[in-house]
């Protein structure tokens, strides 16, 4: 474990904090893509299924556990909830994700490290993670305004995409046999999903206003 | 701990 890994997972674990405190202070949920949530849901129940099999470390199963709880609790207030439910943008979350979900199969499919039931569903979560956040950006794309929790919640997102590459260029140079290159391909795409996001943030940030995409 | 077996990223 290295400090960038470190950095990235507490960046994605403070994402889901802001997420759920958006949700539970504000009772609602407007420019949050349930899309996007269930497919992280999706992505962890896939990737973690080794939680029973291979023991890492206490750290290592407890962020799974925190990962998996906190993914069906946001999926359930936004679908459960009577008043989170009532702020979805439904009309707005339009995107198709059963394509993206059945893409990521066929691919991990093909591309895997292993052809075993496991691996093929840690290669499916990895291209699923990869792509779950489009439905979001076209969420945002679309509603054009961006609330302070929802923009700090992407960026906080993005942000742990980013020390998750320097994470492994690190183990690149200190590991003697590193190499993850389905998980650092899927996450170089995934991260660069978040260039144009990324951009428009640092300019509302450097202007001191408000964040906004362009239509 | 073992870092080089399975995956050990979340």
């Amino acid at each position: 474990m290295n400090v960038f890994r470190l950095a990235g997972d507490m960046t994605h674990l403070a994402s889901i904090l802001i997420l759920l405190l958006k949700i539970y202070a504000t009772k609602s949920c407007s420019g949050i893509s349930l899309k996007t949530q269930e497919l992280y849901a999706l992505v962890f129940l896939a990737r973690y299924l080794d939680l029973f099999t291979n023991f890492i470390s206490v750290y290592n199963t407890v962020m799974k556990l925190v990962f998996i709880g906190s993914s069906l609790a946001i999926v359930w207030c936004m679908r459960m909830h009577k008043m989170v439910k009532r702020s979805y943008n439904k009309e707005l979350d339009t995107f198709r994700h059963y394509f993206l979900i059945a893409g990521c199969f066929m691919l991990a499919l093909l591309v895997n490290e292993k052809f075993t039931f496991q691996e093929v569903l840690w290669a499916f979560s990895i291209y699923l993670e990869a792509v779950s956040m489009i439905p979001q950006l076209i969420l945002l794309q679309r509603s054009g305004n961006v609330d302070n929790l929802t923009g700090q919640y992407v960026f906080l997102l993005g942000a742990y995409r980013a020390l998750y590459i320097l994470n492994w260029i690190y183990r690149y140079f200190t590991e003697p046999h590193f190499s993850r290159w389905i998980a650092c391909v899927a996450g170089l795409v995934q991260t660069a999903l978040y260039a144009d996001f990324f951009y428009y943030y640092f300019i509302s940030w450097k202007n001191n206003a408000k964040l906004q995409l362009p239509a | 701990k073992v870092e080089s077996e399975g995956h050990d990223e979340l």
